[in-house]
């Protein structure tokens, strides 16, 4: 998993 | 996204517009804590670098810049706009050591020993402790005024409903992040006894005062 979509959160 | 996130992103917004029309409407900062604002805009700056490298979605990307700008937007009103209002006397809680030990924790409890990982992780410590000079500063002066205190109320709210998020993504999603969730319990633990006063004094229609 990349760092995105890992943390889509704000 | 679920109601729970949606409710929460929504109350961090909320919390940020009160500050601004609180700030621009009465010309003052009077009891804001330019310290905690710097802290969030340090908090923002570091987590949403991605921006540049990725995109999640149109609500994400418009998020995170609406909160960028507001962020620094603060800074400037307390710092330079609006700087003879700024109450710097009773705004002297020490950041370095909220900066310092989150900056330490980061290096050593992270998902991944990488930059951007590295500055994310920087930044959800960083955002739990971040209040901590803005919750100094009225137990300090002993008082809130109404708009002071509902902006807090809405900002504590944020991270709360975002436990509630975290709490339908595990069970519905299978998704965790234990770095977000510890962080987020320990900020929003830190508002509970500003919300007992909340919910005792000011939504009684009276002013926040702390007992003496």
């Amino acid at each position: 998993k990349s760092f995105s979509q890992e943390h889509d959160e704000l | 996204m679920n109601i729970f996130r949606l409710a929460g992103d929504l109350s961090h917004l909320a919390a940020i517009i009160i500050l601004l029309i609180k700030i621009w409407k009465t010309r003052s900062c009077a009891g804001i804590s330019g310290r905690s604002q710097v802290l969030f805009a340090i908090v923002f700056i570091t987590r949403y670098l991605d921006l540049f490298t990725n995109f999640i979605s149109a609500y994400n990307t418009a998020m995170k810049v609406f909160f960028l700008g507001s962020s620094i937007g603060t800074v400037y009103l307390m710092y330079l706009k609006f700087k003879a209002t700024y109450d710097h006397n009773h705004d002297t809680f020490r950041i370095e050591f909220l900066l310092l030990p989150t900056a330490l924790l980061s290096l050593v409890l992270n998902h991944e020993f990488s930059v951007m990982e590295i500055l994310w992780t920087f930044s959800i410590y960083l955002e739990s402790v971040a209040i901590l000079p803005q919750l100094f500063m009225v137990s300090k002066t002993g008082e809130a005024e109404s708009i002071t205190s509902h902006y807090l109320f809405a900002l504590g709210s944020y991270r709360g409903l975002y436990i509630l998020n975290w709490i339908y993504r595990y069970y519905f999603e299978g998704f965790y992040d234990i770095i977000a969730i510890v962080a987020g319990c320990v900020q929003t633990i830190l508002y509970c006894d500003f919300f007992y006063l909340y919910i005792t004094k000011v939504l009684k229609g009276k002013k926040l005062q702390l007992p003496a």
